[in-house]
């Protein structure tokens, strides 16, 4: 893209292909170059290497600036639900976020609400360990909501400022689990007015455009605040949340970049944006 | 879907007389569009275009009534026989034990395809030995050892500090001498590009000698299949994929991307979380489903 001398169709297929590859969709792609090219008439832009950042720029208006805070600050303990499908890194994200509460001088309690995967709540519980929180446990093959209820408990008897509920991962389309999930969310929100403060959807940056459905069902379920884009440590751009945030406005807060602790961090749009064309 | 949008271009195309070369090109931007919104990689839809192209410029499809139809058969058929053409079976080796080893991204679901493999193969009167060889992730070993409980099979472990490679061999060797004779070996997720961890891979290989490598793949998985699936075959001689979460609602195109970057068939497809939910890869049915 770089070393263009005019601009020519070749040019604009080039960049719909850049967003393509990055998982952005054929559809937004499409409309995203069709605005760019718009731009470039009415601007008379002349230079090639200004489409692209005149490209860029649109995709960070979409995405919104300064979405990455959590709301952790106003209720106590401020409740964390985190939601998503199968395997895309919901628990070790709660291990990192529990850490990053931590460093910033909160206290911070675990809920093994995941009673139905095999050693889900071991899992949780080493990474309570590596992070140094407790975790609110029951037995296995107990009722999720159950587990919710007693750690928002625990959390208000221990005078915890944020308590994190993982829940057992689940495909949006299997009715009868987004129903368990709801029940989730009813329990804590009987229990505390306004909980859960924030509901986190962990997106798997490897998704191509099933996340979009994902997106909209949970949303619909039980109300998504925020995305988590998990692995971007790989190859994978993750370009989707750009439908994610366009079509259901959900910011996204934050990305996870490796296995370990430390490696979360809160979301840059003008990063995200430029390692996509990269 | 596919068909309605092709409906619609023939019919305006149709309306200024007989169809062109350049009508089916502008019918073949449909497909285009259909296959990559199924995250069939940009890449792999541009050459299986290509592919089908000479068929859907014939006369066939441009004296044809009903072109659209024409088309969709076109891509419907080329797309199961590119994924086709293989059986849902796990190789013997001449002297058992027959060694399995699952390979793939961080939560594909290989710790749950290798139980729900053990359980098909002791469905088909074999004696399965399961093997804890991912020392990384937070209870890994736990999450098969519960699995195998709930299979009542055998799960090899020998905890966190030995080295993958000689796990695997010290399985095997058991394996022989007990009477197992399949070692379905479940491996930690890992990124293609991480090199140490792709050394492993090739380190427990080598150890070994599997008879069958299955790259396990999530059905959702979107453009980046290529890279993934190109690596790991690099890394490793690939027998087989298993495609994972196909119960979900995702077109699946990385199936596609994933047949045409390795040339290896798709073995198995995960229906769900439950232990039985290990199924034949059936590419027709692939087909329609990329097609919506
Ligand atoms: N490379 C990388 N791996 C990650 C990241 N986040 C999670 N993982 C890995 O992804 C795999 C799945 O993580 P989990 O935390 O078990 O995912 P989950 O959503 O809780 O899974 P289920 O509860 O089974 O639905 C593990 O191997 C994690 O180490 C990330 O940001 N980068
Ligand atoms: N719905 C559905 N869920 C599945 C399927 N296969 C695996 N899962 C789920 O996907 C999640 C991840 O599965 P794992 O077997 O832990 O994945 P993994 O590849 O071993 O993960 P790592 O070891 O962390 O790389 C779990 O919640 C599984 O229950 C499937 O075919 N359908
Ligand atoms: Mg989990
Ligand atoms: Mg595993």
């Amino acid at each position: 893209i770089t070393g263009r001398k005019v601009i020519d169709e070749s040019l604009y297929e080039e960049l719909e292909e850049v967003l393509i590859q990055g998982d952005v969709g054929i559809d937004a792609a499409l409309e995203l170059v069709e605005k760019l090219r718009e731009e470039v008439k009415k601007r008379r832009v002349d230079e090639p290497g200004e489409l692209r950042r005149l490209l860029q720029e649109q995709i960070r208006q979409i995405l919104g600036e300064d979405t990455a805070g959590l709301r952790v600050d106003e209720a106590r303990p401020a409740v964390i639900m985190v939601v998503g499908v199968n395997g895309v890194g919901k628990t070790t994200t709660i291990g990192k976020l529990a850490y990053h509460f931590k460093r910033s001088g909160k206290s911070v309690i675990l809920g093994a609400s995941d009673t139905f995967r095999a050693a889900a709540v071991e899992q949780l519980e080493a990474w309570g360990n590596r992070a140094g929180v407790p975790v609110i446990k029951h037995s296995a093959g107990a009722d999720p909501a159950a587990v919710a209820y007693d750690s928002l408990q625990a959390a208000r008897a221990r005078k915890m400022d944020v308590l994190i509920v993982d829940t057992a991962g689940r495909l949006h389309t299997k009715k009868n689990l987004m129903e368990e999930l709801k029940k989730i969310h009813r329990v804590l929100g009987r229990e505390m007015p306004g909980a859960p403060h924030e509901v986190l959807l962990v997106l798997d940056a490897t998704t191509g455009q099933n996340a979009v459905n994902q997106a909209r069902l949970f949303k619909d379920a039980v109300g998504v605040t925020g995305v988590i884009l998990t692995k971007l440590d790989g190859t994978a751009k993750g370009g989707v949340v750009v439908a994610v945030k366009r079509e259901l406005d959900i910011p996204i807060k934050m990305i996870g970049i490796g296995e370990g602790l430390e490696d979360l961090r809160p979301f840059n749009a003008a990063e995200f944006v430029a390692a996509l064309f990269q | 879907g596919l068909a309605e949008k092709l409906q619609e271009t023939f019919k305006k195309l149709r309306g200024k007389g007989r169809l062109t070369e350049e009508d089916v090109d502008q019918a073949l931007k449909e497909v285009r569009r259909a296959l990559i919104g199924a995250d069939v990689n940009f890449m792999v839809v541009k050459d299986f275009i290509a592919r089908i192209r000479e068929r859907a410029v014939g006369s066939d499809v441009l004296q044809s009534l009903t072109p659209a139809q024409q088309v969709i058969k076109i891509v419907r058929d080329e797309l199961a026989a590119l994924m086709g053409g293989s059986q849902s079976k796990i190789a013997t080796a001449s002297t058992p034990p027959t060694v399995v080893m699952l390979v793939g991204l961080h939560g594909a679901g290989k710790t749950t395809s290798a139980a729900k493999l053990a359980n098909l193969l002791r469905r088909q009167g074999r004696r399965p030995m399961l093997v804890a060889a991912d020392v990384y992730r937070p209870a890994a070993i736990k999450q098969l050892q519960v699995l195998g409980e709930q299979l009542s099979l055998p799960v090899f472990s020998m905890g966190e500090s030995v080295a993958p490679p000689d796990i695997a061999r010290a399985a095997v060797e058991k394996a022989r001498r007990e009477g197992h004779d399949m070692v379905i070996i479940d491996t930690a997720g890992r990124l293609h590009i991480d090199d140490e961890l792709m050394n492993e891979l090739e380190e427990i290989a080598s150890a070994v000698r599997p008879n069958e490598i299955l790259l396990v793949v999530d059905a959702m998985t979107g453009q980046d299949a290529v890279n993934v699936a190109s690596a790991f075959n690099e890394r490793l001689a690939l027998t087989g994929v298993i495609l994972t979460k196909l119960d979900g609602d995702t077109r699946g195109g990385a199936a596609l991307s994933v047949k045409a970057l390795t040339g290896c068939p798709v073995k198995f497809a995960g229906m769900g979380e439950k232990l039985d939910a290990l199924e034949a890869f059936h590419p027709e049915r692939m087909a329609d489903r990329i097609l919506g």
